[in-house]
């Protein structure tokens, strides 16, 4: 397993 | 010019201990509906939001939105500075270089004042979702800081899982393995000491517990902790602060390879 990133997640705005 | 009194130091206190290990620096942007912040760390794994609402302080006024870009490492200093029952005053001019910061002891014999410089940050902002969660925990969250510290003696990540018998905290390691369960408990007189499973469907997600150990350091907040979990999307553990707004910490899951 990898640690996934928030930016994969959630879309910058 | 924006100003800012909580008639208790120790909540300011308590938050920034809780932020400063995990994000070095952020933007705290004032607006008239209050204080928010959003921040992540350096590795880009977990994001911390903080709301604190206008009307949770005892004087709010903000005559322009502002972002003021602070250390949280130097704001912890000052703010050693102050007693636990100090009134704290926050205060800054329209485009200031720095943020005051006002302590008065209760009787209003001591009145200090500590100017911190602001930093420009430049800060990504995430949008996050609005979302039904598949399973929403609350528990106390003095037991939630002691199923990730005692899992952290036996491996570096944990496999929460939401079921109808509960949620499971599983890890393993060159020692062995731990698994803790919590079921739903609502037999405690005190709320603060329950347990409420809310679950639409099973999920179960991986975590790396060194965040999840970091989160709990906002524990001396507030009583209970709050747990929202939906399959192959960032955990959220969430601190209400009183009335005055709250604390959310997100963090990414382990995916598979």
């Amino acid at each position: 397993m990898h640690q996934g990133q928030l930016t994969a997640f959630f879309p910058r705005t | 010019m924006f100003e800012a009194r909580l008639p208790q130091a120790a909540v300011l206190k308590k938050l920034v201990e809780a932020l400063k290990e995990l994000v070095t620096e952020g933007n705290f942007d004032v607006s008239p509906s209050g204080i928010s912040l959003q921040a992540m760390d350096s590795s880009h794994v977990c994001l911390v939001t903080l709301q604190l609402n206008d009307d949770g302080f005892e004087h709010f006024r903000c005559d322009r939105n502002m972002s003021m870009g602070i250390h949280f490492g130097n704001l912890s200093k000052i703010l050693k500075c102050a007693g636990n029952e100090d009134t704290i005053t926050l205060k800054a001019e329209d485009n200031a270089d720095q943020l005051t910061l006002m302590f008065e002891s209760a009787n209003q014999d001591r009145i200090s004042d500590f100017d911190l410089k602001l930093m420009s940050i430049e800060s990504e902002h995430l949008g996050i979702p609005d979302q039904d969660y598949s399973a929403e925990v609350k528990m106390p969250s003095a037991e939630y800081q002691r199923i990730v510290r005692d899992l952290t003696s036996m491996g570096d990540t944990v496999l929460v899982s939401a079921t109808k018998e509960g949620i499971k905290f599983s890890t393993s390691g060159d020692i062995g393995t731990a698994n803790i369960t919590l079921r739903h408990n609502t037999t405690p007189e005190k709320e603060d000491e329950q347990t409420h499973i809310d679950l639409k469907e099973p999920v179960a997600l991986t975590f790396a517990l060194r965040y999840l150990n970091n989160f709990a350091k906002a524990t001396p907040l507030t009583p209970q902790v709050k747990l929202s979990l939906t399959k192959d999307l960032p955990v959220v553990v969430e601190y209400k602060v009183g009335e005055l707004g709250q604390v959310r910490f997100f963090l990414a899951p382990k995916i598979d390879d």
